[in-house]
């Protein structure tokens, strides 16, 4: 009944059985935070982020960190050898993982990270994109709408500008990257529904 | 589980790391 916590968030999916649930939790926690810092540092450097009111900006980090995190670390999938690097260093099969409990997220997360990543984007098409990616007006508990809409806007016209500019033989790029939002919620969901049956565990 | 993000202890991470912005602002 050895429990595993298969999150590439975390240094290891091997968790001490004579740890308590809390102390589990804390470790994992302590693994993940600089992640969730960075992208917090990430959102303030986005123009027009810190004009939003501060409920704001911190709904859309709530809701948007995870998918952040996903678009950031798709290359700890790798894809050619169906491996996952976690984040202290080590690889883990696909297969390895199953055994310890993996479902369909983690074939969901390979399928986004494959086709994220033979778009081939340059590391500023791939900033922007994350930009759009977190401001989103429709997360739950916007108070002004209308504010974040009009950023969420101004950044998309700036990524199809920047992706027309440097890909100018391949407009489907643009509206494909569009396409990866609604993957990305639903990963989000997949995500949140495991969270759940890990703390019911 | 509606809201993932507090569960997690996410949201106080992120309230801490935008603290020191939003005091600057307030300056």
């Amino acid at each position: 009944n050895r429990m595993h916590l298969v999150c590439p968030m975390n240094t290891s999916p091997h968790v001490d059985p004579h740890k308590s649930g809390h102390e589990v939790w804390e470790e994992f926690s302590h693994s993940f935070t600089p992640a969730v810092r960075e992208v917090v540092e990430f959102a303030k450097k986005i123009p027009g982020f810190r004009d939003l009111s501060q409920p704001d900006q911190v709904s859309l980090l709530k809701a948007g960190t995870f998918e952040v995190l996903v678009v950031r670390f798709a290359s700890l999938f790798d894809v050619k050898d169906r491996t996952i690097t976690f984040l202290g260093g080590k690889k883990y099969s696909v297969d390895t993982l199953r055994a310890m409990g993996a479902g369909d997220l983690l074939n969901s997360m390979f399928d986004f990270s494959e086709k994220l990543i033979n778009l081939g984007l340059s590391e500023e098409e791939m900033s922007l994109f994350t930009a759009v990616v977190l401001v989103s007006a429709d997360r739950s508990g916007i108070e002004n709408v209308n504010s974040v809409e009009a950023l969420q806007e101004t950044l998309i016209r700036a990524l199809r500008s920047l992706i027309t500019k440097n890909h100018p033989n391949e407009s489907a790029i643009f509206t494909k990257l569009l396409l990866k939002l609604p993957d990305l919620r639903s990963l989000n969901n997949m995500h949140s529904e495991q969270l759940l049956a890990f703390k019911v565990h | 589980f509606s809201d993932p993000a507090s569960n997690l202890g996410l949201e106080d991470i992120i309230r801490k790391a935008l603290m020191g912005n939003l005091e600057e602002r307030q300056e």
